[in-house]
């Protein structure tokens, strides 16, 4: 369900340029659970973000579902990302001004489900990470680790086919990771493509299949 | 040198009141070297603001140094951390339009040190947390653990006798976790004061003493 072909990324911030991933080859099948580690600036977000149509190679090839992604203009891009894709970011996960609710439930909304349909999903989403006396607190009345734990029930709000998250126990203690990684597992017993960036063994254990980058290359 | 006798923090968002810290006794000698623990939602983050002097308890008493800084204004209890106090953050750790080079300055130009010092300071700190390569790059720019030391290196800038670090290695790899540990531990034999919060053995373990947060309490 993904392929990635000679995928390269460089960054050009005007004095050097930094070639983040090189020539990167990857497929997980469908209901695959795949685990990426690598030291710090070993390129594992800079392929996250590619692999979840938030960015294009700089050259190679994606394919999603047998489409070349790379191809897509913006709009088809981020419908392909509502409805596929469910993305757990390392950093800035929520939007500020909204409440824990709130930002769950906006997927729902740019997918046009209705208003009941919203509270039902919000509402499960929530108590499936503990969380549902916090809705209605917004990100800078969070906890660290409570602000990954609603980014991931945002992630799961449409249902996606395909959930990406980029170190999603970061701030998590090892009994609130414990609970997610059960949660993760039993998506991907649902027949869910998982793929997870971690640097904790405890964590990429969990998945079939563990790749390691290194200086942007898969080693 | 810090002493906090029976503080309390409740939040008032509104809704129900969140009795974040609740009657915390702690006594740490200079040159001490401790580590908070506990569940997410438990209050490291909200006693690590305490004694950073970012935010202030709704009860109790709260002596740094021997000066019961709650009665201090904020302009005094700027000076005081910015002398005092290295604090590394667990999110929104540098300024977004300022180049890692430049975030690990400022420290230094609120302190009036000269333009030759802050240059010597900052490309030592830098090398000293391995990324004296990407001094010109802003937070958008550099990976998650690299951000994160980025803003360890900012925590040193003034040499402070107290360095406060609130998960400083959640988004670290194994390597660069120890690095940094072996940072730590050698400011802590020089004789600084050492607060680490984290959920990780690994890091734990190198604190002379571990405490451990409850729903607020010292477990
Ligand atoms: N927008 C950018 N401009 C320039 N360089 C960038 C940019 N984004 C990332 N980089 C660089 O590319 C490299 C890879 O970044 P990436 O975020 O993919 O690393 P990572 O493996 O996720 O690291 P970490 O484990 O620290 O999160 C880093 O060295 C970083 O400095
Ligand atoms: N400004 C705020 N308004 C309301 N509640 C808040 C606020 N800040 C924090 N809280 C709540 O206070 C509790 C303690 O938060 P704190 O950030 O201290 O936890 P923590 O132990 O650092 O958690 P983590 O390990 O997830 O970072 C949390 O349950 C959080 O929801
Ligand atoms: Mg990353
Ligand atoms: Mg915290």
């Amino acid at each position: 369900v993904i392929e990635l072909a000679g995928v390269s990324k460089v960054y050009d911030t005007g004095r050097v340029a930094v070639r983040a991933l090189d020539d990167v080859d990857l497929r997980l099948e469908a209901g695959g659970y795949m685990a990426i580690m690598g030291p710090s600036g070993s390129g594992k977000s800079t392929l996250m973000h590619i692999l979840g149509c938030l960015d294009t190679p700089t050259s190679g090839s994606y394919f999603l579902r047998g489409h070349e992604v790379s191809q897509y203009a913006r709009k088809k891009l981020a419908q392909v990302r509502n409805r596929e894709v469910g993305f757990v970011f390392q950093r800035f996960n929520l939007l500020p001004r909204l409440t824990a609710a709130e930002n769950v439930e906006l997927p729902l909304l740019y997918a046009g489900a209705s208003a009941e349909r919203r509270r039902e999903v919000v509402a499960d989403l929530l108590a499936k990470v503990g969380l549902s006396d916090r809705g209605h607190h917004r990100p800078n009345e969070l906890s660290g680790g409570e602000v990954q734990r609603v980014a991931i029930a945002r992630a799961l709000a449409n249902d996606p086919a395909i959930i990406l998250a980029d170190e999603p126990t970061g701030n998590l203690d090892s009994k609130s990771e414990e609970d997610l990684m059960q949660l993760l597992d039993s998506l991907n017993e649902k027949g869910k493509t998982l793929v997870v960036v971690t640097h904790e063994d405890s964590v990429a254990r969990h998945a079939k299949r563990v790749i390691t980058l290194h200086d942007g290359r898969v080693v």
